[in-house]
């Protein structure tokens, strides 16, 4: 069956579409079929992906095109589902809707399950309509923290809100807390990955150090894998592949 | 006149919370009559004042209290409309107008003018009803922008926003750039500073260094003033006060 993760914090600039690229792209590299779908108005997925599609995710929520017509091949095996600005339009459609606009983007990937081995979900920051639709989409969450006090309080926030969707839909649940910008000159940053270990020990996942590497390949359309290989940000976000595919033999 | 200052940046966690109370809270200090507009669904304003208001601008928005009961006194000549998780439900409320949505949010703090030399608005990442409406609102708007492409691109982005908005409303203008987590030690950071004051000479700020402290303040509910007074965020930000008075000689 295809494994569903959302990769989400209301949290702002934590990490979620870098963890998404990274993610998507490591497991298509580990020989896994992949698709991304970015339901993030920003569009940054396609900008770090270094492609320009002309359709995506509206267009296959809206039914203007074929899923074929909708779905962008990015690299062997990782196919992408581009956002952007136009998804504004479809929060106001749900938003619209009398009863269930949760389920929006359920019905409209229906068709994307048994294609793929894994289906990437980049999450906007903030909470809105299309937020809950992924949340009712998803069946784990992966949520990517950066290890500062403004975040933890997200974390909290987006916990109590995660708490109010499982009540109508058990399915999702958080599966792994990936700590980001682990900087090993920051006192701050040391102890509030103590304090995570002690409550979210089975979720926590091994940290991505901050890495300057790994904010300038978006410039060159690139994945870290790609534009520095032997970084530590490379091999922290193939940490992640072989945790996320218990599968501690890969690369 | 009262002068309302807009911060925002669709892209996240470029240290838009951190500017809008640090900016308010160093007015304040200065002399002037202050109002911090928290509209974002996460409400980290007060949080990263130590306060927790009862009632904000939900409150005023559905008329539900008066608007002196929605306004919350933070410090010595700082007020606080309080932000947080039921705005979720304000901007279903505007996507469900059938016209004039953008105009929520002006009609419902037209009563707050004239009592404050300064209305300073925290928005949200992302790009949503309550962001429209707030730039609808606002006269001028202040950018902060951390030094990474990622946050470039989200720049050009919201320009191209920006510029679709003042096609309706031409008071709308960006004012300020002010370029956030400097780090002297990223090379990368420096080569985009050069581009910024190449393309917004008149609108870039001095930038606000990296600063431990400015992401610590926040867990004791103090202002970088209050936990820090001596460290470079303080100094930075008292930088920024005195650009946006147009007063050398405050502090
Ligand atoms: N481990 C890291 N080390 C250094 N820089 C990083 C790291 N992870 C992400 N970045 C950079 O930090 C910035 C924020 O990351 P990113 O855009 O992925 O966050 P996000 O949560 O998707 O943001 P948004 O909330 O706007 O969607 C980007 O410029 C990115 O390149
Ligand atoms: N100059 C700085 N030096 C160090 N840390 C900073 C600086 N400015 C902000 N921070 C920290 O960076 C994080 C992001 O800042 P902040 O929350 O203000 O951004 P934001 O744009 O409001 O985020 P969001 O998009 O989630 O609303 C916070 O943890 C904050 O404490
Ligand atoms: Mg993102
Ligand atoms: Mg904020």
């Amino acid at each position: 069956p295809t494994r569903i993760i959302g990769v989400a914090l209301s949290k702002g600039g934590v990490g979620k579409t870098t963890t998404a690229v990274n993610l998507s792209a490591g497991l298509a590299l580990g020989g896994y079929e992949v698709l991304l779908v970015d339901t993030d108005t920003q569009g940054q997925s396609s900008y770090s992906l270094g492609v320009k599609p002309k359709a995506g995710l509206v267009e296959l929520i809206t039914e203007e095109l074929s899923p074929e017509e909708c779905v962008f091949k990015a690299r062997d095996r990782l196919f992408l589902l581009a956002g952007g600005k136009s998804l504004a339009g479809v929060k106001r459609l749900i938003d619209r809707k009398d009863f269930g606009g949760e389920l929006t983007f359920r019905e409209s990937l229906a068709c994307m399950e048994g294609k793929y081995d894994f289906i990437i979900v980049d999450t906007s920051p903030g909470w809105d309509a299309l937020t809950v639709s992924v949340l009712f989409y998803a069946k784990e969450i992966l949520t990517p923290l950066s290890l500062e006090v403004m975040s933890l309080q997200g974390l909290t926030e987006f916990m109590k809100s995660l708490a109010g969707i499982r009540k109508y839909r058990e399915e999702v649940s958080l599966r792994y807390i990936l700590p980001t910008f682990l900087d090993g000159r920051v006192k701050q940053s040391q102890k509030i990955l103590v304090d995570l270990k002690k409550i979210y020990a089975e979720q926590l996942c091994t940290p991505i150090r901050n890495n300057v590497r790994i904010s300038e390949a978006p410039a060159y359309g690139k994945t870290i894998y790609e534009y520095a290989p032997g970084s530590p940000g490379a091999q922290d976000y193939r940490d992640l592949i072989r945790r996320v595919t218990n599968n501690t033999k890969l690369f």
